[in-house]
């Protein structure tokens, strides 16, 4: 279960956001252009998606606009893992051109980082915790091969 | 290859029936509900061809996914991306306005889901603009612009209200 | 301005339906699944468009499943021509696997239906009186290329 | 046909222009604007290559459609296309759902469009699911499935109703 999130100047998020209260069931709420989605994009970007899989953008693109220090910015997630019971941060930081990834604050090589979070119960490369604004209306429209295809994906 | 594609093929087609099944019952008695399917255009080397996705919601006679109206085959589309999420288990889902084209009973329809498959082991965590339907969640994270148009966010949690009757009454059918 | 809409065996709608009280802005509301797309199909049918514009329809498809009398699908829709003051009928039949157009319960040819209508201010080839369910959604996905044929097409 | 194109083009990227920023003017002072604007990749042959659209939303800097926000990007498709309706007069217009994206502000600025256009010379007959829209229209047809899951109509006149103060004071401005 997610339990909070903290971010700092990651797209409309200028300087550093704490956000809490994530519950069994929450919501994200708010107006058109106002940030909800890039909420989203700030979780599937800690978990290790790439930059390309956030509305086809470049990692520059990621960044805050106006940030001061174009070479700090960082989505956190503190991941409470149910068996245990203990809270793991997860961290994803854009240092130049570049993602360096963090679990329980020991800096991981990108494979290393799957593995561990796959240990957790999270499978990043399935892509399956996660459906984008827009998804629902897209499978509506397609056709018998690329509803196979999605199934190919998955498998 | 065929029999990794065979293996999620076939519980992907199972978790869509009953997915289908569960989201479009009806809210009142007798509870009628829709069908899905997923068949195998090709049998041989079903990963080359196409999987012919079918539905039919409550009450109503067979029909070409093109024919159903813009609500129901969104119904139909959120059940069958639910059915690729059970395939691997995952500990959080997050869903961005995925109710769009939904009107006031689909919405109710949904918040029934949600409310039924979300524990500790399963957190949902949904982008929404219908007030219908987040009203009825755990905590609300509200998101607003600031003058200079940066996003600033606000947490609140809902559990310390009372639940509503008819919130209640909704779960329990 | 179109008045009202008289219609029979079309789609969702079983026997005959009169539909009235168009004003200067109406909205057409109801459930998922009621038949208020089927309106908007029944008014650009009668305006001469393809079926197969109409959710890839075949002309079969258009009538009612289980129109007692298969041959008898209709749709009148009763205009009014505000320079003139007058309101003229405007009727497309489904007659077997052909349709039949009427105006002024003249029996016309597609040209003449078509020059008639545009006499009328009715510009039934530029298809720019409707949009789609959906149609926004895809316009706010398209490329330029595709944003060019657009224009081209209602040039 | 270069002549043809170029003369569609001319007309349309100024209606768009005038649209969109009408359209995402705000509801309060001091009534920021948006700006949209339509660019030929191709001067000379212009058909074949295509044609860049892009927005700045109100009080938004610079930023290419794609990483645009959902309800921000319908705004604009919505612009587009009332932009290429405004290029050969028709009587009316039929709309289906083109508020599906949209928050309560966008969708009383739509309200507020369609007030300013709609006239005897240019009818606009919306449908919406939406409550915040549909209750500021002149008549309701009420569409509704019987048993038999065949469609039923029925018609409201709204006009014989006076209209609410929030919705007089909206028009005004
Ligand atoms: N790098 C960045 N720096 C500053 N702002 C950015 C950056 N990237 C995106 N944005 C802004 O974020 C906004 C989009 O936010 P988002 O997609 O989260 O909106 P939303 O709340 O989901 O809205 P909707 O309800 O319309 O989907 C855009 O207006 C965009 O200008
Ligand atoms: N030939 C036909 N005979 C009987 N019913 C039909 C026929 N063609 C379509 N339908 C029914 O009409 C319904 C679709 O109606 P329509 O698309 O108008 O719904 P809608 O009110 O626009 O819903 P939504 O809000 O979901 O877009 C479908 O359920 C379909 O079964
Ligand atoms: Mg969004
Ligand atoms: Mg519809």
């Amino acid at each position: 279960m997610i339990i909070s999130l903290e971010i700092k100047d990651f797209k409309s998020y200028k300087g550093i956001h704490n956000i809490s209260l994530f519950k069994e069931f929450s919501c994200v709420i708010g107006p058109n252009g106002s940030g909800k989605s890039n909420i989203l994009d700030a979780i599937i970007f800690v978990l290790g998606q790439k930059a390309s899989a956030i509305r086809g953008s470049r990692l520059s693109e990621l960044v805050y606009f106006g940030a001061a220090d174009k070479t700090n910015t960082y989505v956190k997630l503190n991941f409470l893992h149910q068996i245990s019971g203990k809270i793991y941060p997860i961290m994803r930081k854009i240092v130049n051109t570049e993602s360096h990834y963090y679990l329980d604050d020991r800096l991981l090589s990108y494979k290393q980082f799957a593995t561990e979070l796959a240990e957790l119960g999270i499978n990043i490369a399935s892509k399956n915790f996660f459906i984008l604004q827009g998804d629902v209306e897209s499978i509506a429209m397609q056709n018998p091969k690329q509803i196979a295809d999605h199934i190919e994906k998955v498998s | 290859r065929k029999s990794l594609f065979m293996k999620a093929f076939k519980k992907i087609s199972k978790n869509l029936t009953s997915i289908y099944s569960e989201l479009t019952r009806e809210l009142e008695p007798p509870f009628h509900r829709g069908s899905a399917h997923l068949a195998l255009e090709d049998n041989v080397t079903p990963f080359n061809a196409g999987v012919k996705f079918t539905v039919i919601p409550p009450n109503k006679r067979f029909q070409e996914m093109d024919q159903l109206s813009g609500g129901e085959k969104s119904v139909a589309a959120l059940a069958f991306l639910f059915s690729l999420q059970g395939f691997k288990s995952t500990p959080f889902l997050i869903l961005d306005e995925i109710d769009a084209a939904f009107d006031s009973v689909n919405v109710l329809k949904l918040v029934r889901y949600v409310k039924h498959k979300a524990n500790r082991n399963l957190q949902f965590i949904v982008i929404s603009l219908k007030e219908l339907f987040y009203v009825h969640s755990d905590s609300l994270i509200g998101i607003c612009r600031e003058r200079d148009s940066t996003s600033a966010s606000f947490s609140l949690d809902l559990q310390q209200f009372t639940e509503s009757k008819e919130a209640e009454q909704l779960l329990v059918q």
